[in-house]
């Protein structure tokens, strides 16, 4: 009476969608727009191109209430022809496992908002992409949810005379666009906010069109791919590196495969681990490599992690970007320098905006971010609220319930701690806390002088 | 540039631990007790078996600060020995993947356990076990985490003259005791409260024992394997009854596949659907299988799903194990009727504790259940505590700040609504909160009668 089954990671995240994020209509339709135009980004960001994102959504039943066509095109770097089923219809299949920073990490999201349709509407979706060479090819795929395989419904292959460059996704669903609207109309004002030199149009059921311009003309240094730092590393890491490695003895993989490790600290490491450093590497014992995690640990002189594996969104760009869609009468923007946890770099940036188009409020207003997502779920479980409900002390920067304060706060990092598959909340490690700490305590005493001389005026026209 | 890859189930939960709530290492060592907890609690209900269970926590470093071994001793139905392998070492399998409600559902817990010993410390853990027949099977196991398989490094087989049935899981791991203590002991406790049934034991790296002794000789019903309600499936899940039903006709097909659903009911349905009730069910088109389900949505008329997938806690069980450990002045203890959320069944239960062991508090105490499981971690963003804090009007009930008050809720369901994977908190479903808040209005009424009775005596005093 017990029988065992074993489930694909397709099943997986289709029987447990909430997981993902899917858990109603209005949070899928959510759900499937962000994963989709997060996918164009990163598209368009790892090909250095100046993003131009189109997503429109249109009813597909009658009432237009509960289904929708969404459309999402991008000019992004496009995918190969071969690639398109599986990067679309297989979960845990992607281009972002690599170590550096990028809106993707999952492998999971934009086959989930695929899956999500084709489980609702029993239709299949369509992609058709193209890298700029001589063929665009268009695919009509389903997902075989119980095998984590596409299945290809239609293929055809147009000559790209244009050499048109990026990808288009189609796909039906049921949601709820009535309750779903006011977020999805903010995840598009913060995307602008953080990539002002991206042209977004948004048409929504009712043919609103919503545009957000570019207002710089730069595309940011990509991000690179960076070694393993040794404080990052558990043995199980290592252990994959000494199996792909080309490096012959222990002293050379240490320098070839980590980085921050040069031969006089690979010597040191390896004389705290008790290793001979002439010994091939393939032939370290299951101790020796438990001992070498352990003499990182232990070392305490490696440097803090290299940081081309990130990619901030930049004062400029954050600056640009607020006042763009808010044009507020103070501002201020600070960059942290480059701090890691657990051996993973990350940057910390904060921005605190007051007046102008900001709305009084009640409660100090958050937009957060992580690698430029957008973040509008699950506020109070996320760091960044955290630190601004009990690491700042408000009064003190003369700032009052009812002001028009707004925060805004950006983590970049090649491994974001999020709490859910969803990307909603950020973990409170501890060294993230305290970067947010430090820079939102900055703009604030920045804020405190502005508000001072208001004050002074005020005080002196009364006079 | 783009390099595409795929990564097995252990990979992402390897390279992700932190949404399956292995974080640091208390919290890891936390999770690995109540996983390994669970799966042997989940081994004795499932054969209706008074529990024992032996949990010992021994120092694995001389310091006794950073490396632990944690050994779990169950007497439950034991694992095949062709099994073990797969069970322990293999992510995505398991025996609880059918329509019942069991306080394991995703197929991870387990293995995410072991392995998190296995990358912490390179040792392979340990299985022992037999079903009571001639053998009792062990293992020295790893996990290939790359290819989410087990690798066997050790297996012996030892004649079973005792007939003992049950399981024994050892593992090694990095944690931080100290830390994760007061976390543990609470979780032994609320683990006791609601399996009253239950032997536990916990030995302490310190060699403190902590006993919980059973104080009710009974096992209850466990639940059973139910079919499918009209209206929690979707078109994945009709096509998947329709692959692998026995039934010719459209009509015996929802007889037979479906419950709730009589020949009556059947015409009427696929009358709605248009569809011919005598058709073979494995020649109905895509279209076809859209609109059943569409028709089960609209129909209108399905009795509530069936209870027998159930097992609540019970009003007898909470009465026990809150008077066991607390021993309240007062108790009141409500089980609701059985609801759905979604075509998804669940029952409710609550109960409210006053004075006694109860120690005052500045906020009310809340202890958490899903399925049995004590959750102790992400209250804020839990279901409960949304009701507890916006739903209740305490002073209403002669409830004030600093009084000894205890809530205690529990939600059964085949399918709790989980946010993470790490089953910390439960998503607010409307149908759910709704019960809860009916639940514990109607313990705090009771609660009121009892302190104003309480206040009449203390005015008839004064007197
Ligand atoms: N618009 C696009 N342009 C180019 N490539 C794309 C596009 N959309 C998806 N892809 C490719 O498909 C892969 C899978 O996308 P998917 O969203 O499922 O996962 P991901 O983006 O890698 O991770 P995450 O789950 O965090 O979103 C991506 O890694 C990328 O290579
Ligand atoms: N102590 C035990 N006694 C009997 N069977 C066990 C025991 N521990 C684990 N198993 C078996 O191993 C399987 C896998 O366990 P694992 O904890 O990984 O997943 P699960 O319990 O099914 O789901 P979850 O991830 O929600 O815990 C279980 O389904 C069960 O069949
Ligand atoms: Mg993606
Ligand atoms: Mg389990």
């Amino acid at each position: 009476e017990v029988r065992f089954e074993e489930i694909s990671p397709a099943d997986f995240f289709y029987r447990n969608r909430d997981l993902a994020g899917f858990s109603n209509p209005a949070r899928s339709l959510y759900m499937c727009i962000r994963e989709l135009v997060e996918n164009s980004l990163d598209a368009t960001e790892v090909g250095r191109i100046l993003p131009n994102i189109w997503v429109s959504l249109e009813s597909a039943d009658e009432n237009g209430e509960r289904f929708f066509t969404l459309t999402v095109k991008d000019n992004g770097i496009g995918v190969d022809g071969a690639m398109i089923p599986k990067a679309f219809g297989t979960v845990l299949y992607g281009s972002k496992y690599g170590f550096k920073q990028s809106r993707g990490t999952f492998g999971v999201g934009g086959t989930m908002a695929l899956l999500y349709g084709q489980i609702t509407t029993n239709t299949p979706f369509t992609v058709i992409s193209s890298r700029g060479g001589k063929e665009i090819h268009e695919y009509k795929l389903m997902i075989d949810i119980v095998e984590n395989k596409p299945k290809v419904i239609e293929h055809k292959v147009h000559p790209n005379a244009k050499r048109w460059r990026g990808t288009i996704v189609r796909v039906t669903l049921e949601g709820d666009y009535s309750t779903s609207r006011p977020k999805i109309l903010s995840y598009f004002e913060m995307t602008a906010v953080v990539n002002p030199n991206a042209n977004i149009v948004f048409v929504d059921p009712k043919g609103r069109v919503y545009v957000f311009r570019r207002v710089i003309e730069k595309a940011p240094e990509p991000p690179r791919e960076g070694k393993p730092h040794p404080l990052g590393v558990d043995v199980e890491t290592v252990n994959r590196l000494i199996a792909n490695t080309k490096s012959r003895d222990v002293r050379s993989f240490l320098v070839n495969e980590f980085q921050r490790i040069g031969p006089k600290t690979a010597e040191e490491v390896l004389k705290l681990a008790g290793i001979d450093p002439e010994k091939r590497v393939k032939d370290l014992t299951h101790d020796e490599v438990t001992r070498l995690v352990e003499a990182f640990r232990q070392y305490g002189k490696f440097r803090a992690p290299e940081t081309s594996t990130l990619s901030p969104v930049g004062v400029e760009f954050i600056e640009a970007g607020l006042k763009s869609i808010y044009r507020p009468e103070f501002l201020h923007v600070v960059q942290r320098p480059p701090s890691s946890y657990s051996g993973i770099p990350f940057v910390v940036e904060a921005a605190i905006a007051y007046g102008g188009g900001i709305e009084p409020s009640e409660e100090i207003q958050l937009l957060r971010f992580a690698n430029k997502i957008p973040l509008l779920y699950d506020e109070k479980a996320d760091v960044s609220w955290k630190v601004i409900s009990e690491r700042i002390d408000w009064p003190s920067y003369k700032v009052q319930k009812g002001m028009p304060v707004l925060v805004l706060t950006s983590i970049c990092s090649p491994k974001v701690p999020y709490k859910t598959v969803g990307k909603e909340a950020v973990s409170d490690r501890p060294e993230i806390e305290r970067e947010l700490t430090m820079a939102i305590r900055e703009c604030a005493r920045a804020l405190r002088l502005y508000l001072s001389q208001i004050e002074k005026r005020e005080a002196a026209k009364k006079r």
